[in-house]
């Protein structure tokens, strides 16, 4: 859409407002960045689509520069716990899984905490999981409380001096008061038997998600205190735009993304890359 | 909400005498931005507020006494004829077995809604047979037949060494052998960019001739609704969609996306994770929530 040497009119601003857009950066963010933009063409006599678009990677780029996109993975206090939370289908186990073989990879004595006593062959799912990371891991029988899960898992990381604890969780809507205080437990179970933990909380979001990406977020942190972001399924043409607004309104930064299902398929965020694959 | 909005936008022009094209162009602004902010993707809402103006310029809006509310009215009456003006009910084959195909991205709910689907034609007095056609996600089968048995009904697959293809052509004789009239083929979720894949669900497809196949994503998706929701139309002859997760707060304006692109009614919507959370989709109760 953006062809070179084409001189900045309202018509290209239309195009540009609709890539924003499209790309689930929603009204908020899209009127705000455009806004941006039109004063930076008068201030800065911008005269063609290249300037423009130069202009509009630099205040995408700027809007995620503030956040911490990495995540500190060793405790110096014992294990280094971690609590996967998202809604239902995000990609939490598959990603627990991915997490589980960087790490292992790393040499780190990795450990699983199957906490998702709920759904149908969830223990069964990340079993598999553990067995192809090559990591232990801690489970109960259907239908078992899963802060009792979790608890026995801090307890076991503790005892077998482990590196890393990652604890997957069911997938829940966050407007279901009883699950996300069910969620709340599982964090106040971890804490007790260690307190400084979980030392991260990360909230798994399906790129494919519009607005409620935003609204999804909010209502977690407000729940959890959410540490980072995971940004799942990248692999597909979903942008993944409302990263802008998270990080923007909540403060809160994509650690890494998911781009296939395959369990070498995570990666780092790259705020240059991620900006970059807006225009793609 | 939306005819808030817009009562208040027109409150204030209306000790002025009629409407000008400048406050309907407004007023429609609003419109606009009320279903961006509900999901439906630009390009649909750039071909429904056409539709819009046009029902409103024909209404002769800048005439009227209550341009608010008569708009609020139009865009509602065209969010109808859009979704459809009522339930469109589950297509059922003239001669058994009726099959009916799920399929969409991955993590939207087909194996959960599949087994709801099962449910509810067991309890309308079919035989349903849950047909396990993922072999790639870890535990998919097993996922499969944990639901079979929540639902009270036969379940079919081949392990993880099959070919998708072949579990699905078989499930026909391993219906009749059980007496079952109607095959759930549950697929496994794919992105619409990836060939292999989507090579795989057109052999189904041609091959087994579903009686249904039934598009199924989650309300909460955004922009992307209509390149996915595309794709998969091109590919395979769609007849349905299913928009699950609606128990969330989601305005579901993917719901419009969807419908647009597919040409398909929504015959379903799921409302919870427990296997009797799916309901038919009511057109009326869409708008009013897009709207807000
Ligand atoms: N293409 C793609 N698919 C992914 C990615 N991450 C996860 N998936 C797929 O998304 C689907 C759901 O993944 P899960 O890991 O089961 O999601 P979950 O959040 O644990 O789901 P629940 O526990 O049911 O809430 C599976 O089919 C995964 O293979 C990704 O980065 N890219
Ligand atoms: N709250 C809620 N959760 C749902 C609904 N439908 C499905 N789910 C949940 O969404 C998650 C994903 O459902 P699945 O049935 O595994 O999705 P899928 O499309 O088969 O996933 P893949 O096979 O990996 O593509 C599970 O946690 C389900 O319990 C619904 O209507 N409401
Ligand atoms: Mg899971
Ligand atoms: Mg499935």
């Amino acid at each position: 859409k953006i062809v070179t040497g084409r001189s900045i009119d309202d018509a290209m601003f239309d195009d540009l407002e609709e890539t924003l857009i499209a790309s689930d950066m929603g009204v908020e963010t899209t009127l705000s960045i455009v806004d941006e933009l039109r004063d930076r063409v008068k201030s800065d006599k911008l005269k063609n689509a290249e300037d423009l678009y130069g202009a509009l990677k630099d205040a995408l780029r700027k809007r995620l520069a503030e956040g911490d996109h990495t995540i500190n993975w060793t405790s110096n206090n014992g294990p280094h716990i971690t609590l996967i939370a998202g809604v239902n289908g995000s990609g939490k186990t598959t990603t627990t899984g991915k997490l589980a073989a960087k790490l292992a990879g790393e040499n780190r004595k990795v450990l699983l905490g199957a906490a998702d006593t709920f759904r149908a062959a969830a223990v069964e799912q990340l079993m598999i999981w553990s067995d192809r990371a090559k990591v232990d891991i801690i489970k109960h029988g259907e239908g078992a409380d899963p802060a009792s899960v979790a608890f026995d898992a801090t307890d076991a990381a503790l005892a077998r001096n482990v590196d890393n604890l990652l604890i997957d969780t069911a997938g829940r809507l966050h407007t279901k008061v009883n699950l996300m205080e069910e969620l709340k437990k599982i964090q106040r179970v971890v804490q007790k038997r260690h307190p400084g933990a979980p030392h991260e909380v990360l909230l798994v979001l399906d790129a494919t998600t519009g607005q409620n990406g935003l609204v999804q977020a909010r209502q977690f942190t407000e729940a959890l205190h959410v540490t980072g972001i995971i940004l799942t399924k990248l692999d597909g043409t979903a942008k993944g735009g409302m990263a802008f607004a998270i990080q923007q309104q909540l403060g809160i930064s994509i650690k890494y993304i998911g781009v296939g299902e395959g369990i070498d398929d995570l990666q780092p965020f790259d705020p240059d890359e991620f900006v970059d694959a807006l225009f793609e | 909400s939306l005819s808030q909005k817009l009562d208040s936008a027109f409150k204030s022009i209306r000790g002025q005498g009629r409407l000008t094209e400048k406050n309907m162009k407004d007023g429609l602004q609003e419109i606009r931005m009320a279903l961006l902010e509900a999901d439906v993707n630009y390009k649909v809402v750039k071909k429904f507020m056409a539709e819009v103006l046009e029902a409103a310029e024909g209404q002769k809006v800048l005439e009227s006494i209550h341009p608010g509310q008569q708009i609020v009215k139009i865009v509602h009456d065209e969010l109808i004829k859009l979704m459809g003006e009522k339930n469109e009910p589950l297509r059922m084959a003239d001669k058994a077995p009726t099959i009916i195909m799920m399929v969409g991205l991955q993590g939207q709910g087909k194996t959960t809604t599949s087994g709801k689907l099962a449910l509810k034609l067991k309890k309308s007095g079919r035989k349903p047979l849950l047909v396990g056609a993922d072999v790639y996600r870890p535990a998919a089968i097993q996922q499969l037949e944990v639901v079979a048995k929540q639902a009270g009904v036969e379940s079919f697959s081949l392990g993880t060494n099959a070919n998708p293809v072949d579990i699905c052509l078989m499930a026909r004789g391993e219906a009749q052998m059980r007496g079952c009239d109607v095959i759930i083929l549950d697929t496994a979720g794919r992105l619409h960019v990836d060939d292999q894949m989507m090579n795989e669900v057109r052999q189904i497809a041609t091959q087994v001739n579903p009686t249904e196949i039934l598009f199924v994503a989650n309300a909460m998706t955004g922009q992307d609704a209509v390149s996915s929701a595309k794709q998969f139309n091109d590919v395979l002859p769609l007849t349905g969609v299913v928009l699950t997760q609606m128990d969330g707060d989601a305005r579901g304006g993917a719901a419009i996306s969807l419908i647009e692109v597919t040409g398909c009614p929504v015959k379903f919507v799921g409302t919870g994770e427990k296997l009797e959370a799916l309901d038919a989709f009511h057109p009326n109760r869409m708008a009013d929530q897009i709207l807000g």
